[in-house]
């Protein structure tokens, strides 16, 4: 629908769900999404970043949706 | 919230980077 593979929506949708200022880490989308691997989370984290989805926070490992607020 | 003044800086630039990146996207579709 929006263009986006299954595994980067569930990776959005979890970033999105996130409200804490520094948003979520990959840890944490690990956490949540153990069916996927790390290197799958962060190539779909890298892509939804190209696409201006979501953007770093504190560091290359936090990221917040743009969609939020 | 615990992020220091220049924290809250760099994340408002990103997202706001993010937003003309998105905004692009959407223009080239």
């Amino acid at each position: 629908v929006n263009g986006l593979t299954a595994h980067q929506s569930q990776v959005l949708n979890l970033i999105k769900s996130c409200h804490v200022p520094e948003g979520m880490s990959l840890q944490d989308l690990k956490l949540q999404l153990h069916s996927m691997s790390m290197s799958t989370i962060k190539q779909a984290v890298e892509f939804l970043s190209s696409e201006g989805h979501i953007y770093s926070t504190v560091d290359d490992d936090h990221y917040k949706s743009t969609d939020a607020e | 919230s615990g992020l220091t003044e220049e924290q809250k800086r760099r994340i408002e630039e990103n997202r706001q980077l993010a937003l003309a990146r998105r905004a692009e996207r959407l223009a080239a579709q």
